[in-house]
């Protein structure tokens, strides 16, 4: 069982992957995941590598 | 974006894909 500590940063977590979603920047490829990154999010994570 | 969703970007870009562990019913 999770503490409450990870079933809140596991919360978290996915509030963060499902605005990323709405951003466009990933897909998720079932309802519930896995999450893969869109075009336009390899294209962020290139300039943040810069 | 957030700190957290750099992570998951971040994390998502070196696996491929992001697997989060499903919420607790």
């Amino acid at each position: 069982a999770l503490t409450s500590e990870e079933a809140q940063a596991n919360k978290i977590k996915r509030q963060a992957a499902d605005r990323l979603v709405t951003m466009r920047l990933l897909k998720a490829m079932e309802v519930d995941g896995p999450w893969r990154l869109t075009d336009l999010g390899r294209e962020y994570v290139q300039r943040l590598a810069q | 974006l957030t700190s957290e969703q750099n992570q998951l970007m971040i994390q998502a870009s070196q696996s491929g894909t992001l697997h989060l562990p499903i919420e607790d019913p």
